[in-house]
C-alpha cells in the first residue's frame, strides 16, 4: 500500500 | 451473449460515454478552438534547447496531469470500484498510459502532424530534447493511425474502458472479475460499432491497436530507465510522485 500511496488516495477520494 | 440484454448494453454505453466525457481533460470543441495555435519556430527552438532533464520533467508533469483524469475515468466505470484494491492498482499501473495514448487522438491534428501540448499544437520536433526521437515518432504514428479510424466519442470511451480493463495483466488477484468486466465492455463496444453502422473490420483493427499500445508503453518504460540511469536524482526529487508510483 505504501508503494502506491497517491494512487490509493486518488482511488479513495470520492468522485466529484 | 444471452445473459446481456440490448437495453443493458445501451445503458453500459451511456454510462461509459458519460464517464469519458466527464474526465476527458479537454472537450473536442475546446481543442477545435485552439487548433490554429501552433508553436512558432522560436518557441520550438526554445523547447529544443531545454536541458534534457527539464524537458523530461515537463513531459512527466503533463503525463501525470492526464493520468489523474484517467484515474477518475476508471473510478466511474461501472464495476471498477468493486474490484479489489490490488486489481484497481494493477489495471491503472498497466493501463493508464495506454489510455492516454488512445485519448491522444482527440488532441491530434493529422494534417499538420501536431498534438496539443503545453497550450499549443506541437510537432514531433518540439520533443527533440527528450532524446527519444524514435519513441516520439512512434507515438505520433500511433495517434495518426488512431485518428484515421475516426472514432466517435462513445466508441473512443468504450475502447478506452476495454483497454483499461485488460484481464491479462500480470499480478491480478481476481482475474475472473476483471474478465467479466472486460467482456461486458467488449460487448458494449461491439454494440456501439453496430449501432453506428461502422465497417465490419473495425473491431479487429482496434484489437490490433492493443498490441501497439503495449509496445509503446514498454518502450516508454525502457526510455525512462535509461534516463533514470543517467539522472537518478532528477527522477527522485523532481518527478511527480504519482508518475514515479506508476512507472518507477
Amino acid at each position: 500500500k505504501e508503494k502506491h500511496k497517491i494512487l490509493h488516495q486518488l482511488l479513495q477520494n470520492s468522485t466529484s | 451473449s444471452p445473459t446481456v440484454s440490448m437495453a443493458e448494453l445501451d445503458h453500459q454505453v451511456q454510462l461509459i460515454s458519460k464517464s469519458h466525457l466527464e474526465t476527458c481533460q479537454y472537450l473536442r470543441e475546446e481543442l477545435q478552438q485552439m487548433s490554429w495555435q501552433n508553436f512558432l519556430q522560436d518557441e520550438v527552438e526554445s523547447y529544443q534547447s531545454k536541458p534534457r532533464e527539464v524537458m523530461w520533467q515537463l513531459c512527466a508533469v503533463k503525463i501525470t496531469e492526464a493520468i489523474q483524469y484517467v484515474v477518475e475515468f476508471a473510478k466511474r466505470i461501472d464495476g471498477f470500484m468493486d474490484l479489489c484494491q490490488n486489481d484497481q492498482i494493477v489495471l491503472l499501473k498497466a493501463g493508464s498510459l495506454e489510455v492516454i495514448f488512445v485519448r491522444m487522438c482527440r488532441m491530434f491534428d493529422s494534417q499538420n502532424n501536431t498534438v496539443f501540448f503545453d497550450g499549443k499544437f506541437a510537432g514531433p520536433d518540439v520533443f527533440r530534447a527528450l532524446g527519444c526521437d524514435d519513441l516520439i515518432s512512434s507515438v505520433f504514428d500511433f495517434a495518426k493511425s488512431m485518428c484515421s479510424l475516426h472514432l466517435s466519442e462513445d466508441e473512443l470511451a468504450l475502447f478506452s474502458a476495454f483497454v483499461l480493463l485488460s484481464a491479462d495483466r500480470s499480478w491480478l488477484q481476481e482475474k475472473l472479475q476483471v474478465e467479466k468486466l472486460q467482456q461486458k465492455t467488449q460487448l458494449a463496444l461491439q454494440h456501439v460499432l453496430q449501432k453506428n453502422q461502422r465497417e465490419d473490420g473495425l473491431l479487429h483493427k482496434l484489437r490490433c491497436k492493443v498490441s501497439a499500445l503495449r509496445s509503446l508503453c514498454s518502450r516508454h518504460t525502457e526510455k525512462l530507465s535509461a534516463f533514470r540511469a543517467v539522472y537518478p536524482d532528477i527522477v527522485g526529487t523532481h518527478f511527480p510522485p504519482l508518475y514515479k508510483e506508476l512507472f518507477g
